[in-house]
């Protein structure tokens, strides 16, 4: 473990954090897509799925249960939590799951390390997870109203994604045999996809402004 | 081994 790795892994936790936040003190999730957190879940679902088969570290074993059961939560609260729904933006958030999972179940059986079926679907959760913020980014161009916290969620969103690209090169450099194409590019992608929202998050910091994302 | 380290990241 390396110091941007945990800075990555931190960053993470925090987003998750600020956005139960959000969900279970404010009891808003507006401006939060479900599609987005839906595929969260799916994500973690299809990565974790050696939780009990391969141990690597009681950190590592924490981690991929507060991450499966943060996103199962904020679902559930969304979905069912009535406070919480009546703040959905539901006309707004349109964007389709299989438009975004179609392409990576299929992309994930034809490029992957492995062919067996823990890592394929380890693949196939790289590349959704590379994509799964776009229904999110939709919804923030749509609504153009962006609360504070829904701005920190994602920004520190976007940080986990930077701090992992660092890891990777900082592994790159320290350990033999550290070449993972996959994971790199899917995580390139995945990076890039926050740069337009990086750009006027930043912006709206310099001139201490309300961030508000161009039509 | 080198697909083994990979799975080390969450």
């Amino acid at each position: 473990m390396n110091i941007f790795r945990l800075a990555g892994d931190m960053t993470h936790l925090a987003s998750v954090l600020v956005l139960l936040l959000k969900i279970h003190t404010i009891k808003s999730c507006a401006g939060v897509s479900l599609k987005t957190q839906e595929l969260y879940v799916i994500v973690f679902a299809t990565r974790y799925l050696d939780i009990f088969t391969s141990f690597v570290s009681i950190y590592n074993s924490l981690m991929k249960l507060i991450f499966l059961g943060s996103s199962f939560s904020i679902v559930w609260y969304m979905r069912y939590h009535k406070a919480v729904h009546r703040t959905y933006d539901r006309e707004q958030d349109t964007f389709r799951h299989w438009f975004l999972m179609l392409p990576c179940i299929l992309l994930a059986l034809l490029i992957h390390e492995k062919f067996t079926f823990f890592e394929v679907m380890w693949t196939f959760s790289l590349y959704l997870e590379a994509v799964a913020i776009l229904p999110q980014l939709v919804l923030l161009q749509r609504t153009r109203n962006i609360d504070n916290l829904t701005g920190q969620y994602i920004f520190l969103l976007g940080g986990y994604r930077g701090f992992y690209i660092l890891n990777w090169i900082y592994r790159y450099f320290t350990e033999p045999h550290y070449v993972h194409w996959i994971t790199w590019i899917s995580g390139l992608v995945q990076t890039l996809l926050y740069a337009d929202f990086f750009y006027y998050y930043f912006l709206s910091w310099k001139n201490n402004k309300k961030l508000q994302l161009p039509a | 081994e080198e697909s083994e380290n990979a799975h080390d990241e969450l």
